[in-house]
């Protein structure tokens, strides 16, 4: 629970906002504190500043971060408007996936800078675990979904129809050196190696 | 198709063309870059007769040139036909249509991301009329080179100089060391004829920090570099090899006043300098070329995740279970975990980046009117978002590799010369730790204000207050 508001953030993507918030600001009053503290000690303003460069640069982060995850859920409800009941539930279980990811990763971070338990980090995993579950039916029809035809794709791996195998052949054929079943080098440094009796 | 994935086509729960409409913004739009996408890729003259990766360094960049003018031709010859012009600007410089046909690179893409642009938020109306219609024409290709051998993100130590010469109303460019020397701007190599140089200016004796200046490099019509101007490529890279990134020099160049970019700050006849009402001015180009390539990360990622969730679909292994087959390897948690998240960054990228936009829009107006209050905002925020766009959109190119196996780590799987192109932009446009600091003393001087005047703090960090 965020303190101040009283709203809880367990399994709810308005929650994970607040704990990234809480987050960044732990983050940014700690590098705050931590350049004064060094200033206090005597050390120069720059001094100061790049002795707390990897807190500032955590803080920086943590501030995107968070701003990221709040911005997408509202751009998203924003937009989603008249969209088909099955997409924006696609389109709120990627969103949820990606805050729930960022929370996982950070879990150092909510532990110390929010009021998470260890209880709530196993709902977490939880949450995770479920959405790559639900969304696992519609990973392809996902990425179909972006329209990106094969001739910008250009991959053997990644193309509509799905064959692989024959493509990767068809692009080992492109390489010059099968162009002739014997290269040159044969004769030049291989042949003379073989019969060199080393 | 291929069963497998015709399977997983079957099983999907929703209309996938929705989510293209979605994407795209509206069915028009869908239709519009799909006439697009086969009005250039159906030219033969733009198809690849070798693959990239066969050629020379030297054969990449001279192909590189030869499609890069014929792209532009085409899309004016697009344009006439009654299609939009700048969404195929955009397509065709971008990791899109241009990363299709130009796979490493385009050498004239700093022409149309930074020349002009430059021209147009820091030229004067005389100085906007004199150059732009020429670079738009393409009468004359330019490239924007600001960091130097020795020093890149830190641009207040540019050594090159511009020192004005009241009694030729000229300004003198030099570059007096080895470390002064432009590094890395693309096209600068040999396909530029003029460029914006940001050197230090000195006048009446005095250093006033760096500006921009129009300089030509080479002869019109010969393309032979001018005198005192010594200029080449630097040679090859991880990726983007077809860029041509140039070095360049100068041996006391001299170009008229008039070659200052003086929208903002100038130089008078008599040498007289005039300040900029804000040194924050220039960070219009900055932002906008930030705000392109967070749409740019998009795409990387977009791609890379389609090619990696088919070949998942498709590519099946292991036996866990005795007397059954093979499963695809979508179905591995492990697997799902590495593609899953990175589909959805795809979309947090796509959103942000359009909050960006909208911002930088609405900015760039209240500038006009002489309103800067938002602008340290919105240079923190096109910071952040660009070092967490590029170096996500890097690692989850590189993740989706991975998750090809073997066959990722093919060249004709497009993933590597993807991660090439996406990690370059991780260092371009402002390293990213470095921007990060940047971020950080702007969140620094917010915390400050959430303790004093938390009303007051903008509303990207609003949230601060709470926490003080």
């Amino acid at each position: 629970k965020d303190k101040s508001s009283s709203v809880s953030w367990k399994n709810t993507i308005e929650g994970l906002i607040i704990a990234a918030q809480m987050v960044a600001a732990g983050c940014v009053k700690q590098s705050y504190i931590n350049i004064e503290k060094r200033k206090s000690a005597g050390h120069s303003t720059e001094d100061a500043w790049n002795l707390t460069s990897l807190e500032l640069v955590k803080a920086a982060d943590a501030h995107c971060r968070a701003f990221v995850i709040e911005k997408t859920l509202s751009q998203m409800q924003l937009k989603m408007k008249g969209l088909s009941a099955p997409l924006c539930k696609v389109l709120m279980q990627l969103v949820e996936l990606y805050a729930v990811d960022w929370a996982l990763t950070h879990v150092g971070d909510l532990l110390r800078y929010t009021n998470v338990k260890e209880a709530n980090i196993q709902d977490l995993q939880t949450w995770m675990e479920r959405l790559l579950t639900e969304l696992r039916p519609n990973a392809v029809g996902i990425v179909d979904g972006f329209d990106i035809c094969d001739e910008i794709l250009a991959s053997a791996l990644g193309a509509y129809d799905g064959q692989v195998y024959k493509r990767l052949f068809e692009e080992a054929m492109k390489s010059p050196l099968n162009a002739e079943p014997v290269n040159k080098s044969f004769h030049q440094y291989l042949k003379p190696f073989l019969q060199s009796n080393l | 198709v291929h069963p497998d994935l015709q399977k997983e086509r079957d099983k999907c729960t929703f209309d996938p063309m929705e989510l293209t409409y979605f994407l795209d913004g509206g069915k028009e739009k869908t239709f519009e870059k799909h006439a697009r996408e086969q009005f250039f890729l159906n030219d033969p003259e733009l198809k690849d007769t070798v693959p990239n990766e066969y050629l020379s360094h030297k054969e990449k960049y001279e192909v590189a040139v030869r499609k890069a003018c014929l792209i532009t031709r085409k899309i004016r010859e697009f344009s006439e036909q009654g299609h939009g012009g700048v969404d195929s600007y955009r397509a065709l410089l971008g990791a899109t249509l241009g990363s299709a046909i130009l796979k490493d690179g385009n050498p004239l893409t700093l022409h149309y991301v930074m020349f002009i642009p430059t021209l147009m938020g820091q030229g004067t109306v005389e100085q906007q009329a004199e150059w732009i219609g020429r670079a738009w024409t393409c009468s004359i290709i330019g490239t924007y080179a600001q960091t130097e051998l020795g020093h890149g993100t830190f641009i207040r130590g540019l050594e090159t100089t511009a020192t004005y010469e009241p009694e030729t109303q000229e300004f003198v460019l030099h570059s007096p060391t080895q470390t002064s020397f432009k590094w890395w701007p693309g096209g600068l190599g040999h396909t530029a004829n003029y460029c914006v140089v940001v050197a230090q200016l000195y006048t009446k004796g005095e250093c006033h920090g760096i500006h921009p200046f129009i300089v030509q490099l080479r002869d019109e019509e010969t393309h032979e570099p001018l005198p005192g101007i010594t200029i080449g490529e630097i040679g090859t890279k991880l990726g983007m090899n077809a860029t041509n990134n140039g070095f360049l020099g100068f041996n006391k160049v001299r170009i008229p006043r008039e070659q200052m970019l003086m929208k903002n700050a100038q130089v008078l006849e008599d040498g007289t300098y005039v300040k900029s009402p804000s040194s924050k001015l220039t960070y219009g180009t900055m932002i906008f070329v930030r705000v392109v390539l967070v749409q740019d990360m998009s795409v990387y990622l977009s791609k890379a995740v389609t090619i990696a969730v088919r070949y998942s679909a498709v590519r099946r292994q292991s036996q866990p279970k005795p007397d059954e087959p093979e499963p695809q390897i979508l179905d591995y948690v492990t697997q799902q975990y590495k593609l899953f998240p990175n589909i959805a960054k795809c979309f947090v990228f796509r959103m942000t980046s359009e909050w960006l936009w909208d911002m930088y829009n609405s900015v760039t107006s209240e500038l006009e009117s002489g309103d800067m209050e938002r602008l340290p905002e919105l240079h923190a925020m096109s910071c952040c978002l660009k070092v967490l766009s590029t170096s996500d959109a890097a690692a989850g190119v590189e993740t989706c590799r991975l998750a090809c196996g073997g066959h990722g780590y093919m060249a004709c799987s497009n993933l590597p010369a993807m991660y090439g192109l996406a990690t370059a932009a991780c260092t371009y446009e402002g390293e990213n730790t470095v921007l990060l600091l940047q971020a950080a003393r702007y969140l620094m001087k917010a915390w400050v204000q959430a303790v004093a005047t938390p009303n007051e703090l903008m509303p990207t960090v609003k949230y601060l207050a709470k926490g003080a």
